[in-house]
């Protein structure tokens, strides 16, 4: 039951003014398709987030394109959900109030949609229900354990403060 | 569908039978720079279908393969198994779990495997088609490439959803 | 006094080689010059963080991506200091020892050369001299405030509590 | 050489006059995503003579002018000033004290000043090319370009050192 793109996108469309609002906590964006005839198949976005002016998505910051595109992401989950997934280190750029919101987001999705998460982030790791740890040892091997959030937070900061 | 397990042994750092299990809800994948977490997303990438190299940081099969380090030999085979709970039925088999296997070996031979039958590697692309792959995993660096592609590629985001 | 292209290629080089192995404690590294008939000017790089292999860049992780860019632009500095330095979030994609190290590196650079460095990272701030918190009001209009260690430090965490 | 202080009004979110005092070591300069630090960045790479409208993420003059908010009105002048410490003559210029001045108009009118004298865009391009632009302003997400610039362009870096 494969709707057609317009339908999709009209979709995703009205789904990205939403997610970009909760990540943002505010603010408005648009997602337009471009004319079929000068530029088939374009799609534009332009984003205003809380306070600001509208923009073209080179005027915002690094982590304001950064938290657009898992915007981006997250209705297009919404509008036709995945099993699962993956997501590698999206959430670098962010800053903490920003980690906040995205794992918040994802807390809220993780009802219907099963997530693996890579990142660094400490906001991030206290909104995951089970935790993997990675290392490398000399040899060159990856090896896991699998870690309690304390565990996995700790490892973070003892990695910092040992270093100091 | 829900991701159970995935079972990686001579995948690129994963030298040693390593298991990752999974339940519902967020999993999160956390270690220092180089320690291989990027590898484990690679790994699923490849067992699911993965054609195309260079979506791999490599160029041929061989680069998956635990090329050895200072202490430790290269490995001849790579082997990513990936188990599936479809007791929902979202695809399209009669298992309510489901195994697919892939394993590559140095002298260029590959192996498929779905629930343990020799398959080809269409028949796994064909099965996980469905997942919609250019939204369910992205790879690292990559979320300013979902905003900074050309209009007509992130169109291609959108018909994956369609 | 401009030096010729290969004699300042070498020298950059062997201080690659020497930035490397600081900045990731340890590993070799090598800059090499392409044979100049059938790639003139192309500069290729190998890399081998510590009890690795060698590898081209493509190989290497994210973090060690971005701590060898680092190590190359310090070693040009190291060649052929500029008066100044500023480094926009080029520390993003390491974890806190490497974060560390980076840190460790600047401070030895910063007894020639002074550094701006915009970061989100707490050990990045920690070797500051001077910190200017950036903040933009509800009005679109960015302000500074010149902070102390702590007061950032507690900046950063406060934003991180606050909002959990 | 030395940094002094940056003086910013109108210029990108800098609506009002604000100024960055550097001392000798690090400034660190940190806030929140989109608080305007790396348009702090921009305002000294502006000043110091950057033409290319591309690498100050916009594509003319107008869009450097404080562009309103929904509680401000628009500016119709940026200027930059930034003063530095030449007690040690590494520029060619009889002053123990240096200010670079650059001011643009809605109108499309640009001044350019060093020391309050009126000089032409070229003569600031001049007086700072000396100091090593390509690897003196590392802008945000390029730590990347660096290493994955095709080998030619990496070349460019080499070149501006020797
Ligand atoms: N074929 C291979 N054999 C052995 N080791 C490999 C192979 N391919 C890659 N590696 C190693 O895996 C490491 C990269 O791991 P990965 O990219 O997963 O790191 P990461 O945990 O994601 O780090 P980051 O936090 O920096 O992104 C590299 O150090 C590389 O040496
Ligand atoms: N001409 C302009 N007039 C007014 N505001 C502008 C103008 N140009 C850019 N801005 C604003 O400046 C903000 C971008 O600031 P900047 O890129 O410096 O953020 P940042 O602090 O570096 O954030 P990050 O940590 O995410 O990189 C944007 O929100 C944008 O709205
Ligand atoms: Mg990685
Ligand atoms: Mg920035």
């Amino acid at each position: 039951m494969a709707n057609s793109f317009s339908e999709t996108f009209t979709e995703v469309a009205a789904e990205f003014e939403q997610t970009f609002k909760r990540l943002f906590g505010g603010g408005t964006a648009k997602l337009s398709q471009r004319d079929e005839e000068d530029e088939p198949g374009g799609v534009d976005i332009v984003a205003q987030p809380p306070g600001k002016r509208l923009q073209g998505l080179n005027q915002l910051s690094g982590g304001e394109r950064a938290l657009t595109a898992v915007a981006l992401l997250v209705a297009i989950q919404r509008v036709n959900p995945s099993p699962f997934c993956l997501l590698d280190e999206v959430d670098a750029a962010l800053d903490e109030s920003n980690v906040v919101r995205f794992k918040d987001e994802l807390r809220d999705l993780a009802t219907t949609t099963q997530f693996v998460v890579i990142t660094h982030n400490r906001g991030t790791i206290e909104g995951a229900d089970t935790l993997y740890g990675v290392t490398m040892g000399d040899d060159g091997v990856s090896r896991t354990i699998s870690l309690r959030l304390d565990e996995a937070i700790q490892a973070v900061e003892e990695q910092q403060t040992a270093s100091v | 569908l829900l991701l159970k397990r995935l079972d990686i042994h001579g995948f690129k750092s994963f030298a040693t039978p390593t298991t990752f299990a999974f339940d519902r809800g967020i999993t999160a994948i956390v270690g220092p720079n180089g320690s291989g977490k990027s590898n484990v997303s690679e790994a699923l990438r490849w067992v699911l279908g993965e054609s195309q190299y260079s979506n791999l940081r490599g160029r041929k099969t061989e680069d998956i393969l635990f090329a050895g380090s200072d202490r430790r030999a290269p490995l001849g085979m790579a082997e990513v198994v990936l188990t599936l709970d479809n007791s929902d039925g979202d695809l399209p088999l009669e298992f309510s779990e489901i195994t697919v296997a892939r394993r590559a070996y140095r002298s260029g031979e590959s192996q498929y495997l779905i629930n343990g039958s020799r398959v080809r590697l269409k028949d796994i692309q064909q099965l996980t088609a469905p997942l919609g792959q250019s939204h369910t995993i992205i790879g690292q660096g990559l979320v300013d490439a979902v905003l900074s592609q050309r209009p007509e590629d992130r169109r291609g985001l959108f018909e994956h959803a369609a």
